[in-house]
């Protein structure tokens, strides 16, 4: 797609000497009328022809968007929910013509997948889990990890879908002995797992045989952190972390991402790089998302931020847009786009 | 920070832990 509207850039963040830009690819408003939860970038397919398309959550409906030539999306499918009110998109990587979404209140009762039948193009929906789920993510291979329950009774499930989104196998992994918070997949090292747990310890599974490797006690600075990604490089293990609870000091105002690295041998780990905002700029981590090394967050403040994390610094700062702060932020998962909403159902896609 | 903070590192860490942790 061309730049053909608004070009919105960067700020430069304190001492940047290459500050990144977002261009403004194209936007559509949702309108439906409850308020916009989430957003999200898939593949599906139709009449043979796989495209990447837009899905977005208000509370009551999921809707899948296509792209059309004239930089405009058209609405093509859509599953109402009246019952449990929708919370959060669950992409899956290499599976076509699903999405999961996970429904409840203030925490998730449900993880539904969202499908077409093949005959009439008719949307459906498949109940896959229910109960008191702490944590869920779509991973590689075709693969769904949710935590069930907490401490003691906590039960952790790994799902395989078929490619066709069809029939599932399913696995156990040992549970900590801890409530899981979050769940992050390991680039460079696709057998292994990590979870975030209450107790600011960061636990590593082995995919393949349900084994917990090891528990890492990080930092105590931050509790409830959230694990973005991790890579795995040189038999160190690089984590990202978000702290949604984190206090601002004096010194570095209020922390968004933390780098660490681990060394899963020994489980001690040292930060390696703390991301804060740039001067000038005010608020707390609302949500964010990290694909690569560029991570993304919404602040209090309504404001849009980004990091790299190789360069150590904040690379773009987009406030908000016609006077409505930003509420979404995700990475799209089939290009190099970002994804911005608002909760009104705004969405805006931006070439990073 | 310095790595020698985290000890001694294993390229092989993932199979080691395997190996040692219960099944």
């Amino acid at each position: 797609y061309s730049t053909e509207q608004t070009e919105i850039t960067d700020l430069p963040a304190c001492d940047s000497w290459n500050p990144g830009s977002l261009h403004l690819v194209s936007k559509f408003k949702n309108p439906s009328s409850s308020c916009s939860v989430d957003v999200s970038a898939v593949w599906w397919e139709r009449a043979g022809v796989k495209e990447p398309c837009i899905i977005t959550a208000c509370e009551d409906v999921v809707s899948l968007w296509k792209p059309l030539d004239t930089l405009q999306w058209e609405k093509v499918h859509t599953w109402q929910f009246t019952e449990v009110p929708v919370l959060q998109i669950v992409p899956v990587p290499d599976v076509y013509n699903l999405i999961c979404v996970a429904l409840g209140n203030l925490e998730i009762r449900e993880i539904r997948a969202l499908l077409c039948s093949s005959g009439d193009e008719s949307e459906k929906q498949v109940l896959l889990k229910s109960g008191n789920i702490k944590a869920v993510l779509g991973l590689t291979k075709r693969r769904l990890v949710s935590s069930i329950g907490t401490f003691c009774n906590q039960q952790i499930q790994i799902m395989t879908f078929a490619e066709d989104g069809g029939s599932k196998d399913e696995q156990l992994l040992m549970p900590p002995d801890e409530t899981i918070l979050t769940f992050a997949e390991v680039q460079g090292m696709q057998d292994a797992l990590l979870g975030t747990t209450t107790v600011n310890n960061i636990v590593i599974w082995n995919l393949k045989t349900g084994q917990l490797l090891k528990k890492v006690h990080i930092d105590d600075s931050y509790q409830a952190s959230i694990c973005h990604r991790a890579y795995s490089e040189m038999g160190l293990l690089f984590v990202v972390l978000s702290h949604p609870c984190a206090k601002e000091s004096q010194a570095f105002g209020s922390p968004m991402f933390q780098l660490l690295v681990i060394n899963p041998k020994t489980a001690q780990s040292v930060r390696v790089l703390l991301c804060c905002l740039p001067q000038g700029q005010a608020g707390r981590f609302l949500e964010g998302d990290v694909k690569d090394h560029i991570a993304a967050a919404v602040l209090t403040s309504g404001t849009i931020a980004i990091w790299d994390l190789l360069l150590g610094h904040c690379t773009a700062v987009l406030p908000p847009v016609s006077d409505q702060n930003w509420s979404l932020v995700k990475w799209s998962g089939t290009d190099s786009h970002l994804l911005a909403g608002q909760k009104d159902g705004n969405i805006f896609i931006y070439r990073y | 920070c310095s790595t020698a903070d985290l000890g001694p590192i294993s390229l092989n860490w993932f199979e080691e832990l395997s190996s040692e942790a219960p099944p």
